[in-house]
């Protein structure tokens, strides 16, 4: 028995996994489980597909929980779809964005690694696959994804917390990711990872100081969405090109999901600024979820209106 | 396996205000196993960045002498990792 789930404390995968369950069985016109793939350690890759109308439209596809120990990331995509489901019908916004777009949520895109950083190492990073001669497991699976893989130094050794893996989408979880999104590729409009710490809310590149050609509307879009994000508790978060705003990086999903054809990609790196950094307390999970959700809704009425 | 404990761990936060400096960062993590919080890895660690890593309980004297001894400001974000990893589940259940 997996016990209670609760969106105000962190949830094991095992009440993750019974959590999706329930909501597809709470709301089944509203909700849907799709199985995109398994780990190395053969646990299920699990999405939640939230909208009302089946059929061509639009989509926006949100991951949480690339690394592991980042818990309040899987929180959020809880709270979202909770919040989805229980406002539609009494919050018009909310109303209008579930009958007119598909959301896809990934809750835990690194699973071996969350279950590990429950069990095991609350301090683990990476995923769990092992490494060909060496005896350190594990890869970062935001610099896996095929977009400048091998441009970054210093992240072809196993032992760091930042390994590449051997090749591009070397990683089974990268890769049922890649293919989901590229067989949904029509839809999808937007793409939003979320991380955690350090109060930011970033864009592409994070590969090359080059900004993308759209980036005035990108820069648009992170300035009013964290303006919004903290209206309710003054949370200061900054935005900008992950290259200049947090620090260069290579084969991250965002720059990957971009260069794909999503041109509105954004990365949230959620509370907190170093007090707690990957253990922020469970009293801060509603508020942090609260005001992020102000971010997502803003993003995610841009999308409807503008792409 | 017994899950790793982290008793008496700390989280540095350092600050460099120059290159000389961020090379002594540098330099810390070559010699001693530091779990990068931010950035995410050594190289990233520039001039004027807020940088946080984790130290095991041993590693952290030589570590807070040598920062103190090269005149590099840093403070002590957190003592005992292991007090907040359990800190951490601070939500009664329902």
């Amino acid at each position: 028995a997996p016990g209670r789930h609760s969106y105000a404390k962190y949830n094991d995968w095992g009440k993750i996994v019974a959590w999706t369950e329930k909501m597809v069985k709470k709301c089944p016109e509203m909700v849907s489980r799709i199985q995109i793939g398994s780990t190395v350690e053969n646990n299920p890759l699990y999405i939640l597909k939230v909208g009302k109308r089946a059929g061509r439209q639009k989509a926006i596809f949100m991951d949480c929980g690339i690394h592991a120990r980042e818990w309040v990331s899987p929180a959020f995509c809880q709270w979202f779809v909770y919040q989805a489901t229980k406002s539609y019908g009494k919050n018009k916004i909310m109303t209008k964005l579930l009958d007119q777009m598909n959301f896809y949520i990934l809750p835990v895109f690194n699973v071996d690694g969350y279950i590990w950083s429950w069990t095991q190492n609350r301090m683990w990073r990476k995923n769990r696959s092992r490494n060909r001669n060496s005896t350190c497991i594990g890869t970062d699976l935001n610099r896996n994804f095929d977009v400048s893989w091998s441009s970054s130094p210093n992240t072809n050794n196993p032992c760091l917390e930042t390994y590449r893996g051997p090749a591009p989408e070397s990683e089974k979880e990268t890769r049922a990711v890649t293919a989901f999104i590229r067989s949904h590729l029509k839809s999808i409009r937007a793409y939003i990872t979320f991380h955690s710490y350090s109060q930011m809310l970033l864009y592409p590149y994070g590969y090359t100081p080059r900004l993308p050609p759209n980036h005035e509307d990108l820069a648009k879009v992170g300035r009013i969405a964290t303006e919004a994000l903290s209206t309710r508790y003054e949370t200061r978060y900054v935005y900008g090109p992950i290259a200049s705003t947090i620090y260069p990086t290579s084969g991250s999903s965002l720059d990957w999901a971009y260069d794909l054809g999503i041109k509105h990609t954004f990365a949230f790196e959620l509370r907190d600024k170093g007090k707690f950094g990957f253990l922020l307390p469970e009293s801060r999970i509603k508020p942090t979820c609260r005001e992020t959700m102000l971010a997502v809704k803003f993003i995610a009425k841009y999308i409807l209106k503008h792409t | 396996l017994a899950p790793v404990r982290f008793d008496r761990e700390k989280v540095f936060r350092v600050r460099p205000q120059d290159d000389k400096q961020a090379n002594i960062v540098k330099d810390l993590a070559k010699s001693n196993e530091l779990d990068f919080w931010y950035p995410d890895a050594t190289h990233h660690v520039a001039t004027n960045m807020t940088v946080d890593f984790r130290a095991s309980e041993k590693e952290s004297q030589s570590i807070q002498s040598a920062l103190e001894q090269s005149n590099v400001h840093f403070e002590i974000l957190i003592h005992d990792l292991q007090e907040e990893v359990e800190k951490q589940f601070d939500v009664e259940d329902d």
